[in-house]
């Protein structure tokens, strides 16, 4: 055995023109939430709740693109999918379609746990929360005023982001790749593969 | 998209991955981070969890085939984690977070950055953005 042993992440591609102080905050959030699975490996709790503990952490904090602070559908709401899996007996769950639960990862441990399921999702998954006393808030608690601004600009741009930032100059100027790497479509609308997840 | 991947002391693994999605998305649409196999996977060898192109990840299955190519090829943890983002995401745009049970810790992405931590029990800590 190695060891313990954790990685975290919070998204893949990032707006390169994000200001220095947001790059600071989002490092400060991530090395907070490494010393919090660190404690918890170190008071020898199981890989499972370890994972669990960090997720939860990171949907609590609106900085990144879950739980609260999370993307927005066309319709302005949120809907919030999570999964989680335990390796040694490769136990799982998953919810999706979640609009009031505060911390989706766990109820997808819930549903690891409690139901004779691995998924479930929508009014489904809402349900099952409220059986299993979850807490729940209301949609508007995980949105947020930048979400609101990013999605205005999706919206003008007829596109689809991969996450919450998008620089201030708009979806054209922020490409990297070569200009034809933009004009990728997926289902019918132009996606933006330098605007970050 | 956030996400956890650990192994403890004991050589266990787990992942868990938590996203509100795309923005601007369809109501309705379902990514590759609730899809076991796809945004999440966990077993003996490894865990693994992953973010980006939600729809490019569900057709590469990505977390799956770290865990794939480390039971059938025989791959270190980092060489199945290259392999896989080169390999299996055609054009899309995406990264993933791995351990191992023996300690390892792995990440790869194709896109211009990926926020990430690392943590291993010999004190070896790191924190990043960029490439």
């Amino acid at each position: 055995m190695g060891g313990w042993a954790i990685a975290v992440h919070g998204g893949a591609g990032v707006d390169p023109n994000l200001p220095q102080e947001r790059q600071e905050e989002a490092k400060k959030l991530l090395a907070r939430c490494l010393d919090l699975g660190i404690s918890a490996l170190r008071s020898n709790l199981p890989a499972i709740d370890a994972v669990e503990l960090v997720v939860r952490e990171l949907e609590t904090d609106p900085l990144f693109n879950s739980g609260r602070g999370s993307a927005l559908t066309e319709n302005g709401t949120v809907e919030m999918e999570a999964s989680i899996m335990d390796g040694p007996k490769r136990r799982c769950g998953a919810v999706s379609g979640l609009t009031t639960v505060k911390n989706p990862i766990s109820l997808a441990r819930l549903v690891m746990e409690k139901s004779p399921h691995s998924y479930l999702a929508f009014s489904g998954a809402e349900e099952f929360a409220r059986q299993q006393g979850v807490e729940t808030v209301d949609n508007g608690y995980f949105i947020t005023e930048e979400n609101l601004g990013m999605l205005k600009l999706a919206k003008e741009a007829n596109s689809i982001l991969f996450d919450y930032r998008i620089p201030a100059v708009g979806l054209e100027s922020c490409s990297v790749g070569p200009p034809d790497d933009n004009l990728l479509a997926m289902n019918g609308l132009p996606i933006s593969l330098y605007a970050p997840e | 998209t956030v996400g956890c991947v650990v192994v403890d002391s004991q050589g266990r693994c787990a992942a868990a991955t938590s996203t509100g999605g795309l923005m601007n998305k369809m109501a309705g649409r379902i990514g590759d981070s609730p899809l076991i196999g796809a945004g999440t996977y966990a077993c003996d060898l490894c865990g693994v969890s992953c973010t980006g192109e939600g729809e490019a990840i569900i057709r590469g299955t990505l977390a799956r085939d770290v865990a794939a190519v480390m039971e059938y090829k025989g791959l270190s943890l980092q060489e199945a984690v290259d392999f896989v983002v080169n390999e299996r995401l055609d054009e899309g745009r995406a990264g993933l977070i791995a351990v191992s049970r023996n300690g390892e810790v792995a990440c790869r992405f194709n896109t211009n950055a990926m926020f990430r931590g690392f943590a291993t029990e010999d004190g070896f800590t790191e924190v990043g953005i960029w490439d």
